[in-house]
Order: structure tokens, then C-alpha cells, then sequence
């Protein structure tokens, strides 16, 4: 049960340890580990075809919110996340802009209030693991909400 | 509650952390567990926020995002030593893994019945992160965020909206997601431009797309009842997922090589629901070509 074109064999050979197991508590009467479950993702009843509504309550509440997105992905592309915050209807609080790390443009953004569409440039799906410094330079200033 | 939990000791590791950390489960349910993995900030634990992160799937573990992604180590090539991770997002944050819903990765259920949905996940999410407060009760005054990513695009809002209006008291900032499935049919809809202005479509197919697909100004390649719309919008979805290239980053090779799995065949038949029926049948589904006489 692995995504496609994801190579994950040295973590799940490091968790299936014996040794590893034990120093984290797992039981041994559980099976090995694996990335995805087959288990739950053949019987997983999708009932949200979207979370428009969700967001909106959220929002409301006055809750901070970033949605961001690595520009090179397709299974979940920037452009349907851009859309998906533009049609929430909120009105635009700064224009689309570039935004910087370590001197270079590491990306665009824009806000809408308390929610912020923000793009990675150049990264995929897992935006941590393939733009690491954009990615603590982003998630630190969402978390004290700052400027990008 | 948390001392069993502390990890003291991990092989492979070569240094020494400068930050605790804990591994165990927490209750989501009569009989239901999910695996955690807590790692406190590099900075202030008392009084950074917590954040919660979330891989996607759905039935996909949170413990790629710790070792593949924002953890405070990674696993090295060799399977068997660990490396530390300079970004680390614990440098300003305590982080919270959860392995969710039970039977993902090491979480689990005594029944072993693994049929969940959205609302049950969230329901599950939520009862866990009050047995987390219970078991840390000094971090129920730090910030808390909700991270996710991928299927988290439903998980993160979902939970977000019970954390938010529950009783339990937890002091709930914000929530974010990366890369995340906020709507099916955007999700759908958009692909068509994205994989069009990367170069992937041919103007030809591009025009075939826009004559079966689009009418008045508007295009609809998400929920067409045209089937000649659909056997174009398929051929454009088999070039994205199935000629080779890497769905999860288009500039990247497509590393492992593994045949498709079962969760991912299915997670392919849920985004692209409407074209199911035609998607395994296309020009393009046959098998792979080497990479020596890949056009």
C-alpha cells in the first residue's frame, strides 16, 4: 500500500524493527506497519465532496487559517485550492503577491481575511520534505501570524 | 499518564536530541487506539504551541510526515540510522503525530472493524485529542493548531470544526492545510487547465477538450453528462496519473517503482468518480514504458 512514485522502503524498514517497535511502545501482537491502509482505505465512505461550508463556520469564529499549496503537484494542484479559497466569497485583504526566503522568491500569496492561500514554488505534494526551509519559514509565520 | 509513554532511547540514533518526546496511544473509543508520537519544541515546550499534523489518504499514516517531512529526524537510506532534520518544525512548536483512523499504521481496534468516514474520523480525532490533554494536561494553555495535509484537506476542517465548538478546553488557534482536497470538483476541474499550461496536453486534445466540454463561455470537465467530454477529460487524466510521470511532483522522477496498490487504485476511483468507468481503459493504461523509449 504505497502512492505511486513515493519511496518509502527506508522508513517502513526502520518502524518494522523489532527494537524500534519496542523503544515506541508498540505491542507486538500488531502487524508490520505500512505507509497506507488497505484496510481502511477500501471500506472509507467519503461524505464531504467539499468543505466550503466547514470553512465558512470556521472563518466566522474568527479562527486563522493558511491554505497552501507546493506549485508542481497534480493529485491536489495550487490552482483548485486558489479556487477553493476564492469562492469562499472573502473579501481580499492584499494583493498576489511574491513572497521570500533566503533572497529568492519562494513562492505567492494572498490574503482574505483571516485565511491566507499561499503557493510553495517549485514544490510537490509533500512541501515540507521538498522545499524544508520555505516550508519552517512559512509554518513559523502562520503560527505567530505574521508577514511572509 | 505520560511517563510509560517517554521515549528514551531510539536505535539508529547517532545524536543526542534536544527535545523529549513520547510514543503510545490514546483512546478514541471503546476499544479504539491511535498511535501518537509527541515531540516537544526545540525552543520553549511550555510555551510554543501545540499542532497536530495530519497525513492524508485517505488511511494514510502521520508517520511519513514525521520522518519524511517535518520530524525532528529522518530514516536514512539504509533503513536502519536516523539523520536530523535542520527544518524541523519542532523548532518552534511541539508537534503532535496521529496515526488516524484506527487501523492505520500501528493504530487499531479490538474489533478489527476498519469501515470509517469522514465524520466518524473527525468524531475519533477529536475523543484522541482530549485523551492527549488528559495524558499532557500541561500543554491545554499553549496555543494549539491543527495541521494536515493531502486528505487532510477534509480531516483538518472537519476536526477543526469539533475542536472548535466541543466543550473540550483546548486553546484553538488555527488550522492549515498543504496541498489539500478542499473540493472534489475544483480539484477535477482544475487539472484540466494545470496540466494543460504545463505542456502535457497537445492542442489537439486541448481543442477536443473545449469542443465536447465547454459551451457559452463556460467549461465543465468535472460532472459532464457529455460522453464524449468524458472520453476526453480521461485521456487528459491518463496522461497526468498514468504515462509516467510523478503525480506528486511534476519535475521529480518517480522514485520506487512499485506496482499500484490497492488504496491507491481506489483513492484514483474516488477523485475521479465520474470517469471510472473509462479511466482503466484508456490508450494510456496499458503497461509503462522503460524510461529508455519514454517520449
Amino acid at each position: 500500500a504505497v502512492p505511486p512514485c513515493i519511496n518509502s522502503t527506508a522508513q517502513t524498514n526502520w518502524l518494522n524493527r523489532g527494537d524500534v517497535r519496542k523503544a515506541l511502545h508498540i505491542p507486538a501482537t500488531l502487524p508490520a506497519w505500512d505507509i497506507c491502509s488497505d484496510a481502511v482505505g477500501e471500506k472509507y465512505n467519503i461524505l464531504y465532496w467539499t468543505v466550503k461550508d466547514v470553512y465558512l463556520k470556521l472563518l466566522s469564529m474568527g479562527l486563522r487559517a493558511l491554505v497552501y499549496n507546493g506549485d508542481t503537484d497534480m493529485a491536489c494542484n495550487f490552482l483548485g485550492d486558489q479556487w477553493f479559497v476564492e469562492d469562499l466569497g472573502i473579501k481580499v485583504t492584499s494583493k498576489y503577491k511574491t513572497w521570500i526566503y533566503d533572497d529568492q522568491v519562494a513562492g505567492f500569496y494572498q490574503r482574505f481575511g483571516n485565511i491566507t492561500f499561499l503557493t510553495v514554488k517549485g514544490a510537490g505534494h509533500m512541501v515540507p520534505q521538498w522545499a524544508p526551509g520555505p516550508a519552517l519559514h512559512m509554518f513559523q509565520t502562520f503560527l505567530i501570524n505574521g508577514s511572509y | 499518564q505520560y511517563a510509560p509513554d517517554e521515549v528514551t532511547d531510539l536505535p539508529g540514533m547517532t545524536f543526542k536530541p534536544s527535545y523529549r518526546q513520547w510514543s503510545g496511544y490514546l483512546q478514541a473509543g471503546p476499544g479504539k487506539f491511535l498511535h501518537y508520537w509527541f515531540v516537544t519544541s526545540q525552543r520553549d515546550p511550555t510555551k510554543d504551541p501545540v499542532v497536530l499534523w495530519l497525513n492524508g489518504g485517505p488511511g494514510c499514516s502521520s508517520l511519513d510526515g514525521f520522518l519524511s517531512e517535518n520530524g525532528p529526524f529522518h530514516v536514512n537510506n539504509d533503513g536502519a540510522t536516523l539523520y536530523e532534520n535542520e527544518f524541523s518544525w519542532n523548532k518552534y512548536a511541539n508537534m503532535l503525530y496521529l496515526e488516524s483512523p484506527a487501523g492505520v499504521g500501528y493504530s487499531y481496534s479490538d474489533d478489527q472493524n476498519y469501515e470509517t468516514d469522514d465524520d466518524k474520523v473527525a468524531a475519533d480525532n477529536y475523543q484522541a485529542l482530549q485523551s492527549f490533554f488528559v495524558k499532557f494536561p500541561n500543554f491545554t494553555l499553549n496555543e494549539f493548531f491543527i495541521f494536515g495535509e493531502s486528505y487532510g484537506g477534509i480531516y483538518v476542517p472537519t476536526l477543526s470544526l469539533r475542536v472548535a465548538t466541543g466543550q473540550a478546553k483546548i486553546n484553538f488557534q488555527g488550522f492549515s492545510v498543504g496541498n489539500g482536497l478542499s473540493s472534489f470538483a475544483l480539484n477535477d476541474e482544475s487539472l484540466i487547465y494545470f496540466g494543460y499550461y504545463h505542456g502535457l496536453f497537445g492542442e489537439d486534445l486541448w481543442r477536443d477538450l473545449n469542443d465536447n466540454c465547454c459551451n457559452k463561455g463556460g467549461c465543465n470537465f468535472y460532472n459532464s453528462s457529455s460522453d464524449s467530454c468524458k472520453i476526453q477529460v480521461n485521456i487528459a487524466f491518463s496522461i497526468v496519473y498514468q504515462s509516467g510521470l510523478n503525480e506528486y511532483s511534476l519535475y521529480l522522477d518517480c522514485e520506487g517503482r512499485r506496482g499500484l496498490s490497492k488504496t491507491y487504485e481506489k483513492a484514483m476511483t474516488l477523485l475521479f468518480r465520474n470517469y471510472r468507468k473509462t479511466l482503466h481503459t484508456s490508450k494510456y493504461s496499458g503497461p509503462r514504458l522503460s524510461s529508455v523509449s519514454l517520449n
